[in-house]
């Protein structure tokens, strides 16, 4: 463990609760992408099946139960019980456009072809891609609530730390995991135009509005 | 690259 991968749990997990405040509080899903909730919860389950099969730390354990049970907790407040508030229409990113590709591209690069292995790799694949749905909704209503944007940050921001514990890792372990590094840089570069806005506007007080 | 030691990562 070192301190960017630390502070990078830190800040998945802080979007992770914001995300779900903000449903529970404002009792309302408006401008979330109910879509990308769904992808998140897949990667979370395909990714954290060894909790069956391995003990890694109390630490890894907890984090993992406390991220599905989020995941899975905010995809029912968006699908049952504030459906009412969930905007579908805005929602409308192909999914299977994501999914299909994400998962032959773990049956053909993966370091085992084992199904633990290639439910790792799947689950690596998706999570680069998942905030897609979420970032076309925003670029379809033109806007988002300062809170989401908050919740969008931290998670941009957690995996751009995830690239700083890979350096760290390569430089003091000598351990590199190519998959999830590429996966990683391309999860990270997707957020560039946000953290781009979220630093010139809603850092500055204003709120987040794209050119329509 | 030892994918196996990734497992500890979230």
């Amino acid at each position: 463990m070192n301190i960017f991968r630390l502070t990078g749990d830190l800040s998945h997990l802080a979007a992770i609760i914001i995300l779900l405040l903000k449903i529970w509080k404002s009792r309302s899903c408006a401008g979330i992408s109910g879509k990308s909730q769904i992808l998140f919860a897949l990667v979370f389950t395909t990714r954290y099946l060894d909790l069956f099969t391995s003990f890694i730390s109390l630490y890894n354990t907890c984090m993992k139960l406390i991220y599905i049970g989020c995941a899975y907790a905010t995809v029912y407040l968006i699908y049952a019980k504030f459906r009412a508030t969930y905007d579908g229409n805005h929602d409308s990113f192909r999914v299977e456009f994501l999914v299909v590709p994400v998962g032959g591209l773990s049956v053909l690069i993966n370091h085992d072809f084992s199904p633990l292995e290639i439910l790792w790799t799947f689950s690596i694949y998706l999570e680069s891609v998942a905030i897609l749905p979420q970032l076309f909704m925003i670029s379809k209503t033109g806007e988002a609530e300062t809170i989401t944007t908050h919740y969008l940050f931290c998670l941009g921001l957690y995996r751009a730390l995830y690239l700083f514990n890979w350096i760290w890792r390569f430089y003091f372990e000598g351990f590199f995991d190519m998959i999830a590094i590429v996966a990683g840089v391309v999860q990270t570069v997707l957020y560039c135009d946000f953290f781009y806005l979220y630093v010139t506007k809603v850092l500055k007080g204003k709120k987040l509005s794209l050119p329509a | 690259p030892d994918s196996q030691g990734n497992k500890d990562e979230l």
